[in-house]
């Protein structure tokens, strides 16, 4: 799962 | 990635689309705000720090450098292009955009998930994008007269807004830790600011005409 501080909007 | 939030990429791009063709179709950016493109720019360059650090996805990777590249093209097309650049309005794209700059930065300062190079930058990008968008929204205000491209150009921004809040909501629903509040609030401030324009290109759509701004 990707870590809370990874923005995987654009 | 949800059909929401892939439709409200889709619209961004297509916004982006509809601006390069008014510009080469017609050789002109009559009626388009350089500050707000200038703003634009920024925010996608302060965002995608990130590009060198974190892959997410195939996907994720090829729309960041589109926008990128696309975004500072508009620029110089806007500024350096001989023929483009006369129809620049500059007298009535008047707004003063280091205002929101400042006040980005700062907010990201203060408001930021973690005290970091890249999260700063982050956040600035999110709480400038908010904004970006408010040096066009006079610019058309002040022209009156808003011509279709441009017209849909806005439209498509705002519909990109739109389906990124429905993104959202969906996301609250069906995954277990969604929490951005960063992005949520100034996504909801930036499409509100969208409701006037929305409202008044809805009317001119129903009735059929030239889409015009209340002075």
């Amino acid at each position: 799962p990707l870590e809370q501080h990874m923005h995987d909007e654009l | 990635m949800n059909i929401f939030r892939f439709a409200g990429d889709m619209m961004h791009l297509t916004s982006i689309l509809v601006l390069l063709l008014k510009i080469y179709a017609t050789k002109s950016c009559s009626g388009i705000s350089l500050k707000t493109q200038e703003l634009y720019a920024l925010v996608f360059l302060a965002r995608y720090l990130d590009l060198f650090t974190d892959f997410i996805s195939v996907y994720n990777t090829i729309m960041k450098l589109v926008f990128i590249v696309s975004s500072t093209a508009i620029v110089w097309c806007m500024k350096r292009d001989r023929v483009v650049r006369r129809s620049y309005d500059k007298q009535l794209d008047t707004f003063r955009h280091y205002f929101l700059l400042a006040a980005s930065f700062a907010l990201a300062l203060l408001v930021n998930e973690k005290f970091t190079f890249q999260e700063i930058f982050w956040a600035f990008s999110i709480y400038l994008e908010a904004v970006a968008i408010l040096p066009q929204l006079v610019l058309l205000q002040r022209s009156g007269n808003v011509d279709n491209l441009t017209g849909q150009y806005v439209f498509f921004l705002g519909a990109y807004r739109a389906f990124y809040i429905l993104n959202w909501i969906y996301r609250y629903f069906t995954e277990t830790h969604f929490s951005r509040w960063i992005a949520c609030i100034s996504g909801l401030v930036q499409t509100a600011l969208y409701a006037d324009f929305f409202y008044y290109y809805y009317i001119s759509w129903k009735n059929n005409t030239k889409l015009k701004l209340p002075a």
